[in-house]
């Protein structure tokens, strides 16, 4: 019998990750968090579900982790709040969803999977997509839910940095590409 | 951001890929997380590719898509598609970043250009692989 070809592949993010940054308790930690979720998803693989079951609940486990800029560890806008997006997309269907500047959704892929397989749409955005998710029923949040301390002191930096350079240029968009790539990840 | 790429025992493949967006981020500004064929593109004809990195930079080079129709059209691999996009095109371009991707084989890639890329995989019948940095 042909061996039975499944497999998952998960990211945190990328970006100057610096290892002088990086202690060995922090990497452990997010070791093992990406490590629950790769295992996560390749259970349900390996239970025969789809592969759509399996990313879902891969994302979820790193969105509900505040170590993740998705979700519960979401950075904040220049106004202190915090604007998620998610897409996700069915290769046997071509069928995909996609959410953008949602504020109160607790898992945005979760929402993601909703336009996909119950509206006639590819892409929803901001109170659109809000509303959408209140009449599917899915967990909505206060923004508040997705502060978290290591992100707010990181808009801190960022403001800090762009006012400087904002002064110094005259102008907020030149500001921004003089901000390290870091800044600019998603 | 965080992603994830998978084939499932149907032979079928799956991208998705979720985000908090940018630090400072103004004007309802969008990256390439939520933009299909950017950010997140699946097609069992080719492969699942989720990607992060500088947003504008996906976007304008459909990166995801990219990737897939290399394969598609070119008949190169995945290996090979995901680093000429990665490696050559972004870095090209100046657009820092990795993606990670998979066929319908089962083969994995998961390329970047910056200092560290969180990522994890799983193989069938395999231990499972994490990382951060090269």
């Amino acid at each position: 019998m042909a061996k039975e070809e499944f497999a998952i592949a998960i990211h945190g993010g990328a970006g100057t990750i610096l290892k002088k940054n990086m202690t060995p308790a922090k990497q452990k930690k997010y070791e093992q968090t990406l490590l629950k979720a790769v295992n996560t998803g390749y259970a349900l693989l390996e239970q025969g579900k789809t592969s759509q079951e399996a990313v879902i609940a891969a994302i979820q486990i790193l969105e509900e982790s505040p170590l993740f800029n998705a979700g519960k560890g979401a950075v904040y806008t220049f106004d202190g709040h915090h604007e998620l997006d998610a897409s996700i997309m069915d290769g046997r269907t071509l069928n995909a969803g996609a959410v953008s500047g949602v504020k109160t959704v607790k898992s945005p892929i979760a929402l993601a999977e909703k336009v996909m397989e119950e509206s006639v749409h590819v892409m929803l955005s901001g109170e659109g997509a809000e509303q959408f998710a209140k009449e599917k029923g899915l967990a909505l949040v206060d923004n508040s839910y997705f502060n978290t301390e290591a992100r707010y002191k990181a808009l801190q930096r960022a403001k800090k940095k762009l006012a400087e350079k904002e002064r110094e240029l005259k102008d907020f968009q030149a500001a921004h590409e003089t901000l390290p790539n870091n800044y600019k990840y998603g | 951001t965080v992603g994830a790429v998978a084939l499932d025992k149907s032979g079928n493949l799956t991208a998705g890929t979720s985000t908090g967006g940018m630090t400072a981020k103004r004007w309802g500004r969008v990256g390439d997380a939520p933009i299909i064929g950017a950010g997140t593109y699946a097609n069992n004809a080719s492969c699942a590719v989720s990607a992060t990195g500088h947003g504008e930079y996906f976007i304008r080079y459909h990166v995801a898509a990219d990737i897939c129709a290399r394969m598609q059209y070119q008949g190169i691999s995945l290996n090979a598609a995901a680093n000429k996009v990665v490696n050559d095109v972004l870095v090209e371009a100046g657009g820092n970043g990795g993606v990670i991707a998979i066929d319908s084989q089962g083969n994995i890639s998961m390329p970047f250009n910056s200092a560290g890329m969180y990522r994890a995989s799983r193989s069938a019948g395999q231990a499972p692989y994490v990382a951060i940095f090269k």
